[in-house]
């Protein structure tokens, strides 16, 4: 049994809510990057698991740690609803489990290990002889698979370690990276630290697949601006790689979509999900274009900045840049260019103005995956403005694969726009999973 | 991890001990990968 870490203290439990009316989940197949999220499927309702017996008493003195047959009952994210076998329709010792944890095994397993099944005390007079009711009751049903948990424990792993050096973008100023170190792994979230930070600063918090961090080298062979050491600068310069160097091999690749010919120019105008405040999406600019697509925007609304400190850097087939226009047919909200009203801003008479031209629709990534996202789900979301906060959340609006996701108990001005595929958002008991603290809706207190 | 996998769904014998004794069954399983 996991012991309970004092990170984890004042986690927040979905458990009282698992079983209100209406709740629903997102299922853990739906989040590519979470622990067997590949084998998901092969999970379902009906099947059946051996489970710690705690509806016991004198007989566990004998056998102190008995064991019992159960059957998922429900799946929500990782949690399910198990029912102890024999107790028909009799809902009183239902109890919820975490899938992943090592409290539930594949049915077989007591036995490898020399265990008898011991019945719930609620049953135990029920047969005289157990072996007829569970040979009924199991022959042809589903079980896990006997390697569950080797499956479970690869999954968890991490490709990268702590002590590797990479590149990260600069909190502090978005335009550039930093070379920075990662201090812990927590459910494959690297904690880093910037090589100049002070003391007291928290570092920097993003999952291992994010598009914030980047191999040692990168900005070198990007043309991104570059914030490191001397002996960094120099070793990159002659290609000298150290063992504590994170290398490309380790690092998500973005997929290429451009058309060759094709390509996003300086001035070229769109809509971005605006780095800095991922409830807004706003009129942007493209104001350098890098190499192997990589691309500068700028958001039009932030105040005037000569010093590009409030660029940033999108890939060109990022899913959080969007052809001008795709606020309006969507009926969202746009954020217009500083000094502009949205009551009245059009992009064709700001287009005029500025003597700018739209950046073509074909530059985009038009890839929509079969995310199966509904509005209404339920999840566990890192605060991207405070990255080392999970919270409970709520998928409020679906378009194509772009999701809104609103932190319960909060306003929807905390709410982040998020890719169907961002490795920033967890199905309901991940957390639990990997150890990491859940921070539960906020509450207000009402003072009468 | 781009590559395909299909996973079976795979009957297989189950070893099952109560304390009246031990006994087998056929369960079902996922199985391998392709």
């Amino acid at each position: 049994r996991r012991k309970r870490t004092a990170e984890m203290e004042g986690s927040y439990d979905w458990t009282p809510q698992l079983i209100e009316h209406g709740f629903c989940a997102a299922p853990v197949s739906c989040f590519k990057h979470a622990p067997i999220s590949e084998i998901w499927d092969d999970i379902t309702v009906g099947m059946k698991v051996e489970v710690e017996n705690t509806d016991c008493d004198e007989v566990c003195e004998a056998f102190p740690d008995s064991f019992w047959v159960a059957t998922v009952l429900r799946i929500s994210g990782y949690r399910a609803l198990l029912r102890y076998e024999g107790f028909g329709h009799n809902a009183e010792k239902d109890f919820w489990v975490s899938l992943c944890s090592n409290d539930i095994h594949p049915v077989g397993w007591c036995a490898t290990i020399g265990k008898p099944l011991i019945p719930p005390n609620t049953i135990a007079n029920k047969y005289k002889d157990w072996k007829d009711f569970l040979k009924r009751r199991l022959t042809g049903a589903r079980t896990l698979p006997t390697d569950f948990y080797n499956k479970v424990n690869d999954s968890m792993k991490s490709r990268f370690r702590c002590g590797l050096q990479l590149e990260v973008v600069d909190k502090n100023r978005i335009s550039q990276v930093k070379v920075a170190t990662i201090q812990k792994i927590l459910g494959k979230r690297l904690h880093v630290r910037y090589y100049d930070s002070p003391p007291d600063d928290n570092g920097f918090w993003c999952h291992e697949d994010s598009p914030l961090i980047h191999p040692v080298g990168w900005s070198r062979k990007i043309g991104q601006t570059l914030d490191a050491y001397p002996d960094y600068l120099e070793r990159m310069s002659k290609k000298q790689y150290s063992e504590d160097d994170a290398t490309e091999d380790i690092f998500i690749v973005p997929k290429n979509h451009t058309i060759p010919g094709f390509k996003f120019q300086e001035g070229m105008k769109l809509e971005a999900i605006d780095p800095l405040n991922l409830s807004a999406i706003c009129a942007a600019t493209v104001m350098r274009v890098l190499r192997k697509e990589f691309i500068m925007i700028r958001i039009d609304s932030y105040d005037e900045d000569a010093s590009g400190a409030d660029w940033f850097c999108y890939h060109s087939c990022s899913p959080c840049i969007f052809p001008i226009g795709f606020c309006a047919q969507h009926g969202l909200p746009l954020t217009p260019p500083k000094g502009y009203d949205p009551t009245t801003f059009t992009w064709d008479s700001y287009l005029t103005e500025t003597n700018t031209i739209p950046a073509p629709i074909h530059l985009f990534n038009p890839e929509v995956p079969q995310h199966g996202f509904i509005e209404g789900m339920r999840l566990e979301a890192a605060d991207l403005m405070d990255p080392r906060l999970v919270c409970v959340a709520t998928i409020t609006r679906v378009i194509g694969r772009l999701l809104r996701v609103h932190f319960d108990g909060w306003e929807d001005e905390y709410d982040q726009w998020l890719d169907c595929q961002s490795p920033d958002i967890y199905p309901v008991g991940w957390c639990d999973l990997v150890d990491h603290k859940l921070e539960g809706p906020r509450v207000i207190n009402k003072t009468t | 991890a781009s590559e395909t996998k299909t996973r079976k769904w795979e009957q297989k014998q189950v070893q099952i001990k109560t304390l009246e004794g031990e006994f087998s069954v056929t369960m079902w399983a996922s199985g391998t990968d392709d």
